[in-house]
C-alpha cells in the first residue's frame, strides 16, 4: 500500500466547462423546484418540513427539548441567598434588565433565576395607550402586515400559512358539543380516576366537571392540584379552582372534542350582569348566534387580516398582557419542536413560527376575528396561560406527535354571556417560563 | 419567545410600529 501510494502518478486534467455548468444548472433547478413543493396530508392540508441552510438541520437533529427541559430544571434549583444579588445583577448587566421597576425590587426574594426571569413588574411601570391595539409584551417588532392569500410574510420572501399556524379542523373532528365521550376511554375513566387519552391525562372532575368518588392515584398520572368545589355555579365542563374561582376549560383531543358549553337549561350565575357590561364595553353583542360565536378567517367585507410578531429577548419582562378588549374562545395548543427563536433563525429557518411549540388562543374582537400565538423556543418552551390551568406545554416523556396536530380546548363556559373568555386591554394573561 | 398577533380590522388600520422598533406592554401597536 505505501509503494502504491508512493508510486502510483497522478494524472490532472480539466473537467469539461460545459458539463460543470450542466451541473450547477441542475443543481439549481432541484432546489427551487424543491423549495416551491409543498407536502400535504390526505386532508390537503399543508405538512410542515424543516427547510433552511446546513445549520438549521444540524440544530434540528439536536434533542433541544429534552434540552429546553434540563435548562428548565437547573434554573428551577434554589440559589443561596448570598448568591442571588449578584448572579441576579450580573444577568440584568448582561441581558439589560431594569431591576428598578420589578416587583419586588429586592433580589434575595427570587429563589431561582427561573423566578427571576418571571419577574412581576411593578404597577404603573407600564402605561398603557389610549389605542385600540396595544403592545402584548416588552419585546422587538420582528415584522408586520397584511395576510394575503393565507400566507403570512417571516421575512421578505419567505411566508408560512396562516392555516399551519393556527390550526385547522381536520376531517372528523366534530364540533365541541352534542359530542358524546367515547366508550373506550369512559372505562378508562372508571377505572382509574384519571384517563388518559391519547397521550393527554385528564382530570375526570376537569373533564366531566362532576364529582367522582375518591380514589387512589393511578401510578403515572398527575394529581389535582385542586378539587371542584360544590358551589352553586358549578356546571358541566366547568371546573372553577378554590383559590381564584378561575374557571378552567375542558380539554379535548383532535377528533375527540367534549362538549364544554353551558347547556341552555341551567340557570345562569349573577356573573351574566357584569359580562353584558364587558360586552358592551367592549362593542360586542353578547348573546351571538353559534355561527357567529366561531372564531372565522373569513373577513367581513371592508377588512383585512393583520398580523405582527414581537420577539421577547432573554433580558425582557417575559409575561404577556392582552392587546386588546376581545374573548378567547378556544386555545390550540401545538406540540413541536422548539428552535430559537432568535432574529438570526427567524431568517433562516424557514416555517420557523409553525415548527415550534406554541398556544394559539383564538377569538373575537369588535372587528371579528382575533387571534394571539405565543411561541416558544429553546430557553423558554413553558407557555402559562393565567386563566387555563390544565395546559401543560414542553412536557416530556411522551413521544411528541406528529407536526401540526394539536390538542384544543374550548373556554365557552367562561362566560355564559360572551361564551369565552373576556379580557380587557392589557389584562395579564400568562408568560414564558425558563425551560 | 416570541408572540404573533392574527387579527382582522378594517383596511383603514395602521400599524404605528415600524419593524425593528423596540417596544414594552401597553405601548400602541396600531389603530383605526
Amino acid at each position: 500500500l505505501l509503494s502504491t501510494w508512493r508510486e502510483t502518478p497522478t494524472q490532472w486534467y480539466p473537467l469539461p466547462v460545459a458539463l460543470g455548468a450542466l451541473l450547477l444548472i441542475v443543481i439549481q433547478y432541484r432546489r427551487r423546484v424543491l423549495e416551491k413543493e409543498v407536502h400535504v396530508d390526505e386532508g390537503g392540508h399543508e405538512v410542515v418540513r424543516l427547510k433552511g441552510p446546513w445549520t438549521v438541520h444540524v440544530l434540528g437533529a439536536l434533542p433541544l427539548r429534552n434540552l429546553s427541559r434540563l435548562w428548565g430544571y437547573l434554573n428551577s434549583l434554589e440559589l443561596p441567598i448570598w448568591l442571588r444579588p449578584a448572579g441576579f445583577r450580573l444577568y440584568a448587566w448582561i441581558f439589560g434588565c431594569n431591576l428598578s421597576e420589578m416587583d419586588p425590587e429586592d433580589l434575595t426574594q427570587y429563589a431561582s433565576l427561573g423566578d427571576f426571569f418571571y419577574r412581576k413588574l411593578k404597577n404603573g411601570a407600564r402605561p398603557v395607550a389610549d389605542s385600540i391595539l396595544v403592545s402584548p409584551a416588552d419585546g422587538k417588532i420582528l415584522h408586520f402586515g397584511t395576510i394575503r392569500n393565507g400566507r403570512v410574510e417571516q421575512i421578505k420572501g419567505s411566508t408560512y400559512s396562516l392555516d399551519a399556524l393556527l390550526g385547522v379542523e381536520r376531517p372528523g373532528s366534530s364540533q365541541p358539543t352534542d359530542v358524546e365521550f367515547p366508550k373506550r376511554d369512559m372505562d378508562e375513566v372508571n377505572d382509574r380516576h384519571f384517563a388518559d387519552i391519547n397521550g393527554i391525562e385528564y382530570s375526570l372532575h376537569q373533564l366531566l366537571g362532576t364529582h367522582a368518588p375518591p380514589s387512589p392515584t393511578a401510578s403515572g398520572t398527575t394529581t389535582p392540584t385542586h378539587e371542584t368545589p360544590s358551589t352553586p355555579n358549578s356546571q358541566p365542563g366547568v371546573h372553577r379552582d378554590m383559590e381564584d374561582n378561575v374557571p378552567t376549560p375542558v380539554a379535548r383531543k383532535h377528533g375527540e372534542q367534549i362538549d364544554a358549553s353551558v347547556p341552555s337549561d341551567v340557570s345562569l350565575p349573577e356573573q351574566v350582569s357584569h359580562d353584558a357590561e364587558v360586552a358592551a364595553e367592549m362593542g360586542m353583542r353578547p348573546f351571538l348566534d353559534r355561527a357567529q360565536r366561531r372564531p372565522s378567517m373569513s373577513v367581513k367585507p371592508g377588512n383585512a387580516l393583520y398580523f405582527v410578531v414581537i420577539y421577547l429577548a432573554p433580558g425582557d419582562y417575559h409575561r404577556f398582557h392582552s392587546p386588546a378588549a376581545w374573548v378567547v374562545e378556544k386555545r390550540r395548543h401545538f406540540v413541536g419542536d422548539l428552535f430559537s427563536v432568535s432574529p438570526w433563525m427567524v431568517r433562516r429557518l424557514e416555517n420557523l413560527f409553525v415548527l415550534n411549540e406554541r398556544v394559539a388562543l383564538l377569538g373575537r374582537w369588535r372587528y371579528g376575528f382575533f387571534g394571539m400565538v405565543p411561541v416558544g423556543a429553546t430557553n423558554v418552551g413553558s407557555i402559562k396561560i393565567n386563566f387555563d390551568q390544565a395546559l401543560r406545554t414542553n412536557v416530556g416523556s411522551r413521544k411528541p406527535p406528529p407536526t401540526g396536530t394539536f390538542t384544543e380546548a374550548v373556554y365557552a363556559a367562561a362566560s355564559p354571556v360572551l361564551r369565552g373568555q373576556p379580557l380587557t386591554k392589557a389584562q395579564e394573561i400568562g408568560g414564558f417560563c425558563l425551560g | 419567545s416570541t408572540i404573533v398577533l392574527v387579527f382582522e380590522a378594517p383596511k383603514d388600520f395602521e400599524f404605528a410600529v415600524n419593524t425593528g422598533q423596540k417596544i414594552k406592554v401597553g405601548e400602541a401597536l396600531g389603530d383605526v
